[in-house]
């Protein structure tokens, strides 16, 4: 989902 | 992983490190606000917890284990550390940093993507490194002049936001109109927060004085 890319960056 | 996002984790990288080298190397913290500093830590904490759960590559579990240990070893010098302790500027730094800590939770829970316990830490942490900065700046301003290192630690970590805001710039136009708007309200924010401390570094540097922020 859209949050969970969210979620690569530091 | 894209320039901008790699340059803004270096000069993120680069900010903890020149503010290391400063504490490690005059073994003394005068000029450094240890309430932002707790509050990266917590930032860190709270945004970092998917470490162990979710691995997403080596880079990026180095990076979070390099950013929670150095913020913790910020810390710890500052509050233990026998010399550097001394030189904390305890009656400067006076930022009721426990409302930032306050407000970014409630935040969090009204705005996140999802009402989940990680999701709203993440959403917390994303808040709270917005405003992390103002026990900081406060200090500045107080204590007037800027040391050099401390000077060039804000310019680094505003640096590495501004970078941030062109990776998602260019990740909306080349991976799909994703919005997201909690760390894109948030870093516009915080990297506004920095602009009039850069306004300031950037006169100082341009006619070569020592960096004086108006009272």
């Amino acid at each position: 989902a859209a949050s969970d890319n969210a979620k690569d960056e530091l | 992983m894209n320039a901008f996002r790699f340059l803004g984790d270096m000069t993120h990288l680069f900010s903890v490190l020149v503010l290391l080298l400063k504490i490690y190397a005059t073994k003394s913290c005068s000029g450094v606000s240890r309430k932002t500093q707790e509050l990266y830590m917590v930032v860190f904490v709270a945004r970092y917890m998917d470490l162990f759960t979710d691995y997403i590559s080596l880079y990026n579990s180095v990076m979070k284990v390099v950013f929670i240990t150095s913020s913790a070893a910020i810390v710890w010098c500052m509050r233990r550390h026998p010399q550097v302790r001394r030189t904390y500027d305890r009656d400067q730094d006076t930022f009721r940093h426990v409302v930032l800590v306050a407000a970014s939770f409630v935040l969090a829970l009204i705005f996140n993507e999802r009402f989940t316990f990680r999701e709203i830490c993440w959403a917390f942490s994303i808040y709270l490194e917005a405003v992390a900065i103002l026990p900081q700046l406060v200090l500045l301003q107080r204590s007037r002049n800027v040391d050099n290192l401390t000077g060039q630690y804000v310019l680094f970590l505003g640096a590495y936001r501004a970078f941030y805001i062109l990776n998602w710039i260019y990740r909306y136009f080349t991976e799909g109109h994703t919005s997201r708007w909690i760390p894109w309200i948030a870093g516009l924010v915080q990297t506004a927060l920095y602009a009039d401390f850069f306004y300031y570094y950037f006169l100082s540097w341009k006619n070569n004085v020592k960096l004086e922020l108006p009272a």
